[in-house]
């Protein structure tokens, strides 16, 4: 396998707890996001509508000229889907720009489909959440047509920024 | 005089007249809320009763895409919605509500496809949420950033908070170093810093606000649209902090800054004083430039979609300089506490500074 994000820190924030480990037979739904076409395109047609000394300025596309220009390749939709089913993965719905793909499988399926994963299952209040607590890889057949798998690492972002929304009396002392 | 900050207070700042408010059939706005965020439509209303007096607005929110479930009210929801409606006055506002249908799904990453997925989204969009760039996988941001594209050639602009840690720190064995934030740090969305009152209790000029943060990206390089305004800072600033803390080629941040301490806000119907974040002036923000999309409509414009080429080509026309104190950084023996300094023109702590709604008006209505 090949590891797409390796990167990424893999820690439990500390305000989630452990809360065991997640039976083979427990559904999960993952999210691929599929490698794009003409992005170098995208960011120049971007700079064009957002630059006022360009005759394109103000020249927006709608969201159907948009996801005609990033769809995925063929292959590379044939490639992802190839893979999944190869797996037993039929469940699965897209988005208009075709470049993500989300799939429900069980946990089982999905640490043979991403080598290395191991799910857990974390507590915070009343928010339960599942993420591997390891890297995950997938076959090299797919790595180069994803840019990575959501779900499986990362924490939702911003409780710290949350935390420091409120700024009391022990705050200014700080400063 | 005044006890902390209000509808009233910001638009008195930002020289907003009770007539500055939406017209336009076809406007609307934004904000997201993820981790279990909810805002009370009761909130709103006893808010909008309370503070909001004196000019024509909305009190119900039009459209809430997820689900808003049961629970209390989230403090960071209800900043969010009453703010950019005080602002962005009587302008159709949607909540996005992500807290995450299975216990697999990433929030933020749900919202995205929700974006990728409706053709009609409103034009502005704030998001008060971030996470340390070193905590992200390359690849992840990277792939954020196209999607922020993807959105931008849509017309559609996406503020998000610049963070509440100034310039952060990461404490490394040997050295420390400055902690770049991201959404905030994407050269696709224009990011809103943290401004104070001078004076606390009076509606004068303003300065930094400590936590406000800023700073340069590790991963992004500076985009074109800011060499000028970001080497003449780097070239002219009294004193910066050592180069090692931070990357002086990445991209730059925050684009621009609002009000962020001492809000009032109606959570769970108590009406609470002294909130403060960046959380607070995105949305601020965002309402402002849906004014300026509502008259930009009204005369047949686009909507001003990606905004950080053009505000950066207004070298701050538009808007209040802030050019006093500092935001936090590490506290080690090096830089004892400070990050960056504000200064005339750009600066990595509130960018190029305030609205001041009519002369921003004035230049971008053009």
């Amino acid at each position: 396998g090949k590891h797409l994000e390796l990167d990424q820190a893999v820690f439990v924030p500390e305000d989630w707890l452990h809360a065991g480990r997640v039976a083979p037979r427990e559904e999960m739904e993952l999210t691929f996001a599929l490698k794009q076409q003409n992005v170098d395109r995208l960011q120049n047609l971007l700079q064009l509508v957002s630059d006022p000394d360009s005759q394109q300025y103000g020249k927006f596309m709608t969201l159907e000229e948009v996801a005609s220009l990033v769809r995925p390749s063929q292959l590379t939709e044939k490639a992802v889907w190839t893979w999944l089913k190869g797996h037993g993965i039929q469940n699965c719905h897209t988005v208009l720009t075709r470049d993500f793909l989300q799939c429900t499988m069980t946990a089982q399926v999905a640490e043979t489909l991403l080598p290395g994963t191991e799910f857990h299952r974390y507590k915070k209040g009343d928010q339960t959440l599942m993420r591997s607590s390891s890297q995950y890889s997938v076959h090299e057949d797919v790595s180069d047509h994803l840019d990575f798998v959501g779900g499986v690492l990362r924490f939702p972002m911003g409780s710290k920024e949350i935390g420091k929304a409120w700024t009391g009396p022990g705050q200014s002392e700080k400063a | 005089f005044h006890l902390g900050v209000t509808p009233s207070t910001i638009r008195a700042r930002y020289n907003l007249t009770a007539s500055d408010t939406g017209h336009a059939a076809n406007n609307s706005q934004a904000v997201a809320q993820f981790l279990e965020q909810y805002y009370h439509p009761a909130d709103l209303a006893e808010f909008m009763s309370i503070f909001a007096r004196g000019f024509n607005h909305m009190t119900e929110v039009e459209r809430v895409v997820g689900t808003q479930e049961e629970g209390k009210a989230g403090l960071e929801a209800s900043l969010d919605v009453e703010y950019i409606m005080s602002t962005g006055a009587n302008i159709s506002t949607w909540v996005f509500t992500n807290p995450g249908r299975h216990e697999t799904q990433e929030p933020f990453l749900q919202w995205m496809l929700l974006l990728s997925n409706m053709s009609a989204v409103p034009w502005v969009h704030t998001i008060s949420y971030g996470d340390d760039e070193d905590s992200l996988s390359t690849a992840y941001m990277n792939r954020i950033n196209v999607e922020f594209m993807k959105a931008g050639l849509r017309g559609i602009s996406m503020l998000f908070a610049s963070g509440d840690s100034g310039a952060g720190c990461l404490h490394l064995a040997k050295e420390n170093v400055f902690r770049p934030s991201f959404p905030a740090s994407s050269p696709y969305v224009t990011t809103v810093g943290g401004t104070t009152f001078k004076n606390p209790f009076k509606v004068t000029y303003e300065v930094t606000h400590y936590i406000s943060g800023g700073g340069f990206s590790n991963v992004f390089a500076m985009p074109d649209y800011q060499v000028d305004a970001v080497s003449a800072y780097l070239k002219g600033a009294q004193s910066l902090p050592p180069q090692s803390y931070f990357n002086h080629s990445g991209r730059a941040y925050p684009d621009m800054a609002a009000l962020s301490d001492n809000y009032w806000v109606v959570t769970n119907l108590v009406p609470i004083p002294w909130i403060s974040g960046t959380s607070a002036s995105t949305p601020v923000v965002g309402g402002i430039l849906s004014l300026i999309n509502d008259q930009r409509f009204l005369k047949g414009l686009p909507s001003l979609g990606f905004l950080n080429p053009r505000l950066y080509k207004l070298k701050g026309t538009g808007l209040f300089d802030v050019t006093e104190e500092c935001h936090l950084g590490c506290l080690d023996e090096k830089v004892e506490g400070q990050g960056f300094c504000a200064a005339s023109s750009w600066d990595p702590v509130t960018g190029w500074g305030t609205p001041n709604y009519p002369a921003l008006l004035a230049a971008l209505i053009q």
